[in-house]
């Protein structure tokens, strides 16, 4: 995944089943962020791995005050490469197990 | 530690909490 200077954590144990799940997103390099960022921390939100898309969170973020919408995209981004890596090894463990 | 909400129109909740002690020693 491309270093976009925002981390996009797991805030749970993944039991592989949850369709929900908890992510904690934070900037680890606000010099990679176009808009001017308010350090606010780590920001925990819930995100449907089947249903929900990380664009519209980002976007969510954006209008919450969290990030410039010139970084929506970054942070779109951001998401959408650990819901990747999480279905990833998710589908790992399914075939390892078949 | 202190942690705000802020729920969004569309009914998603973010929790704001400080970043994790670990990650700040890596940077």
């Amino acid at each position: 995944a491309e270093d976009t200077g925002v981390r996009v954590e797991l805030a749970e144990e993944d039991d592989g089943k949850k369709s929900s799940i908890a992510l904690k997103l934070w900037v680890e390099d606000p010099k990679k962020l176009k808009g001017k960022y308010k350090e606010s921390g780590a920001i925990e939100f819930t995100f449907d791995l089947e249903k929900e898309v990380p664009e519209v969170v980002a976007q969510e973020m954006v209008e919450s005050g969290f990030f410039h919408e010139s970084d929506a995209k970054t942070v779109g981004k951001s998401i959408r490469d650990r819901v990747a890596l999480i279905k990833w090894r998710r589908e790992r463990t399914v075939s390892a197990a078949a | 530690s202190p942690s705000a909400q802020v729920v969004h129109s569309a009914g998603r909740r973010f929790i704001v909490s400080p970043v994790p002690e670990a990650r700040l020693k890596e940077q």
